[in-house]
């Protein structure tokens, strides 16, 4: 569904915050390309949270996306790496 | 899995329950908890065994916030719950997050411990989290009526592909427990799950009705409501929505969206301005907000202020420039302020002195533009809203590109 406007900024917070939690998103502060290198990483882990739950693949922060971040869920992440 | 899979590397594992929410009764704990680990010992070699003192391999608690891991709970919603894989010391345990209201019933205003218990000792054995929709691995909660529950043939690969079957039979049980308790804590006895629905996992008796055509002439509709920006029209457990940005009429299902919410709506409308759709099904409704729904639903429609003699809608539009919304039922139709959240004085009133030309009863109803579209069977009719006069009649589909 379209995203109601005033959220939007809210909302990326928000989805930085589920992708560092439950797909190993790291937000590196020292790189010299910091804006353009976390908006590219951060738009492969909204790919690969949207492949997962059989989302349609864009890499956008669409509200589909976002309500799915927003559902009640398990702490466990979904990705392999978790130790 | 997890990460080189572990596993108990024994058949005989022990559970310890440290300590109790207080949202429910502490045999109710017990209950599904047991319940829990009785799902994942129907279909492996592993036994469980409670015991109340020591050191046990799966340790389970309930705390809230910060509670001495690295994975402080959030307060209410988000994060439910999480435990460890196999393991020594921290491994094995399940957290669930206190801050939750935990319940032992099915219902949209807590969530099942059983549910989550089943799915966290999922990970307790071994399991990480399953991309099937409808798996108990699944990471994100899926309230389901726990009776007969079933898991679902993902969750039982998954766990055999670690421990394999159970040493009396080849194959898995069909029936893990006796019906227990209710479903639901509000008055009406609504099942939360949906049937049917496009990945059928669990038993349902009958067929669903195809999805009509398109085109098809004689198309009639239960419901029909836009939703920030797009309109939905509503058929059985069908839905038809219509984008402003796209050309093409998407097919999806009512569960798709909300799997929680029942097929066969009677009514929906939409309140722009709180974000917020409603949709009626015989004498409740629910509010939902994108894809959430909101706590504390269904509400008996009573609430609204119908009297106890009305027992569905047949079709409700609400009027953003008068925040009015009009609900029709037979030859009549009411006014409820949504500003003073009442009922207008004078309703009901009957349909064809105000609206005339427009046959009844009422299927569905939309606002657009100025304009409200009425349903009858495979007709449509617009109407003026300020000068309710009617414009012009359309088949049904006149929005699908026919």
């Amino acid at each position: 569904f379209p995203v109601a406007q005033e959220k939007e900024k809210q909302d990326v917070q928000y989805a930085k915050k589920y992708l560092e939690n439950f797909y190993d998103f790291k937000e590196e502060k020292h790189s010299l390309f910091r804006t353009k290198d976390i908006v590219n990483r951060m738009a492969d882990k909204i790919r690969e949270m949207q492949s997962f739950f059989g989302l349609e693949v864009t890499g956008e922060l669409n509200q589909k996306t976002l309500d799915m971040m927003k559902q009640p869920r398990c702490g466990i992440p979904d990705v392999r790496s978790y130790s | 899995a997890f990460p080189h899979s572990p596993t108990w590397k024994k058949e005989e594992v022990t559970y310890r329950i440290l300590n109790y929410t207080p949202d429910m009764l502490q045999a109710d704990v017990e209950e599904a908890i047991a319940r829990a680990f009785q799902l994942w010992s129907s279909v492996t070699p592993l036994r469980f065994t409670r015991i109340h003192g020591g050191q046990a391999d799966i340790m389970i608690s309930f705390a809230a916030g910060f509670h001495g891991d690295f994975y402080s709970f959030d307060g209410p919603g988000g994060t439910l719950a999480h435990a460890y894989s196999p393991g020594s010391g921290i491994g094995g345990d399940a957290h669930f997050d206190e801050d939750e209201n935990w319940t032992k019933f099915t219902t949209n205003s807590g969530y099942n411990l059983f549910l989550v218990a089943a799915h966290e000792l999922g990970h307790s054995l071994g399991l990480s989290h399953s991309n099937v929709f409808g798996a108990l691995m699944y990471p994100i909660y899926m309230a389901t009526d726990t009776r007969n529950y079933q898991l679902h043939q993902d969750d039982i690969n998954g766990i055999q592909a670690l421990y394999g079957p159970p040493k009396e039979s080849a194959a898995p049980p069909t029936k893990a427990f006796p019906p227990q308790e209710p479903t639901d804590m509000v008055p009406a006895e609504e099942p939360t799950q949906m049937s049917p629905r496009e990945e059928p996992t669990e038993m349902t008796p009958s067929k669903p009705p195809q999805r009509p055509d398109d085109c098809d002439p004689h198309l009639t509709f239960d419901a029909i409501t836009t939703l920030r920006g797009e309109t939905l029209f509503f058929k059985d457990s069908y839905v038809w929505r219509k984008s402003p940005y796209f050309s093409e009429i998407e097919h999806d299902t009512i569960f798709s969206f909300w799997p929680s919410l029942i097929a066969g709506f009677d009514a929906a409308y939409e309140v722009d301005k709180r974000d917020r759709v409603l949709f009626f099904k015989d004498d409740q409704y629910w509010a939902v907000s994108g894809y959430s729904i909101d706590s504390g639903f269904p509400k008996p429609i009573q609430n609204l202020g119908f009297p106890t003699s009305v027992r569905k809608i047949d079709a409700a539009v609400h009027d953003q420039s008068t925040k009015r919304t009009y609900f029709f039922v037979g030859n009549k139709y009411w006014s409820f302020n949504e500003n003073t959240q009442s009922m207008e004085r004078g309703y009901p009133r009957k349909i064809a002195a105000d609206y005339h030309g427009i046959s009844h009863p009422i299927d569905a109803a939309f606002q657009k533009n100025g304009y409200f579209y009425f349903f009858h069977g495979s007709t449509q009719f617009e109407v003026d809203i300020k000068r309710k006069k009617l414009i012009r009649t359309m088949k049904s589909n006149s929005w699908f590109n026919c």
